[in-house]
């Protein structure tokens, strides 16, 4: 389903290059569930921003379903990400004009989903993440948490066929952490493939597969497979 | 050191009064070494910042250093902020068109301290949160846990007399989060009050004194006092 091959992303700063991304080839199942860990700085937001169509590789190709994502163009790209992928940032660059209701419906309102049936999945979605209380709260208005709560809503209200999530829990307590979690491990024994950062090595063990990087080179890859 | 009397901070959203921190109470000993835990939304961002002089209290008085705090204008508050106080925010807040380098430079461009004396510290300062190979970036060219190692080197290149501190280690792998933790206990062995807002009960343990919040409450303080 996702399938990396020799891919590289080099960024470049004043005279120097930064190899962000150096050679990484990787296949992904449909329906798996992989953890991503690594030390600071060593690829890990970067390999998720090239799944997730986000960023493009300097080197190598991405294929997507079969079909090389490499050779799209943006629009093309940008469909696809869309209707196919549910992404939560690190930083979750939500809409700050946009209340926690508004922004979870986002998805919704680009998927042509009627305003009824809108108001229903949106109500639903912010209540399984303990948010009911904050729905008209704008992001300056959320805690972090808060906040981080409600990018996962948006990421995953359309149950796209791959859920990315950069550090889902990192500014949560263990409690609300382990209900998001529960969530995303929910759908993802629904088949929807769950490619998650994480720092935290508990919660790496809980996926079926576990990716290291080191440098921006896939270091390790152990799990079920 | 830091004396908080029955302090309350209240938002309003519509009709809606929602209270971040409720009668709060709470003495800090000059030296102290205190991490602050709770479920998320529970009011500890809020507390951090009332106690850093970035927002103000809707009842209650603040006393830093037997001032009362509550009495003085902006000018005067954000004054003793900046002589007084190092904050390592939840979301990091740097100046997105400057390099790290710039960006840790601030404090010391602000106390007036010459160019090559200032060039010497910060130079220093990056090396010590392995940063030297970084130090031209500007934000958006770092990675999550290289903003947040940024930021600490910020807050903590004056040697402030107080160190808030939201997360550190939030965006940090174990081992990077080992070494900003180092430093930020050597800072307090030499005499620093540091106050940490943490997620991490194995970090919470090292302080040596815990509060716990609930509701925008203190309902737990224990630690060797
Ligand atoms: N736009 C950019 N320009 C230049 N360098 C960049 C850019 N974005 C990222 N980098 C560099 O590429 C490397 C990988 O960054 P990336 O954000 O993928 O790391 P990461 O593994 O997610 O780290 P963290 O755990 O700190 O979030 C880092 O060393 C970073 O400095
Ligand atoms: N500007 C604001 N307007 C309205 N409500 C706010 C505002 N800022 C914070 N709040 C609310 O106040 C409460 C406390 O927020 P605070 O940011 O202090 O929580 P926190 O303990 O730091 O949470 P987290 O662990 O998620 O960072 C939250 O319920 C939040 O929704
Ligand atoms: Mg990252
Ligand atoms: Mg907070």
């Amino acid at each position: 389903m996702i399938r990396l091959n020799e891919i590289s992303r080099v960024f470049t700063v004043g005279e120097e290059d930064v190899h962000a991304l150096d050679r990484v080839t990787i296949d992904i199942a449909p329906g798996e569930y992989l953890a991503i860990m690594g030390p600071s700085g060593s690829g890990k937001s970067t390999l998720l921003n090239v799944i997730g169509l986000l960023d493009r590789p300097d080197y190598g190709e991405y294929y997507l379903d079969n079909v090389n994502t490499t050779e799209l163009d943006d629009d093309r790209q940008a469909f696809i990400r869309r209707h196919r992928i549910g992404f939560v940032f690190q930083f979750f660059h939500l809409v700050p004009r946009l209340t926690a209701t508004q922004n979870v419906e986002l998805p919704l309102i680009l998927a042509g989903v009627t305003p009824k049936e809108r108001k229903e999945r949106v109500k639903k979605a912010l209540a399984s993440m303990e948010l009911t209380n904050r729905s008209d709260h704008r992001p300056d208005q959320l805690s972090g948490g808060q906040r981080q709560r409600v990018a996962i809503a948006r990421a995953i209200i359309m149950e796209p066929g791959v859920i990315l999530a950069d550090e889902p829990t990192g500014n949560l307590d263990r409690t609300s952490g382990m209900e998001v979690m529960n969530i995303l491990e929910g759908l993802n024994r629904k088949g929807i493939t769950l490619i998650m950062v994480t720092h935290d090595p508990g919660l790496s063990k809980r996926a079926g597969r576990r990716i290291q990087m080191t440098d921006g080179r896939v270091s390790e890859d152990t799990g079920l497979r």
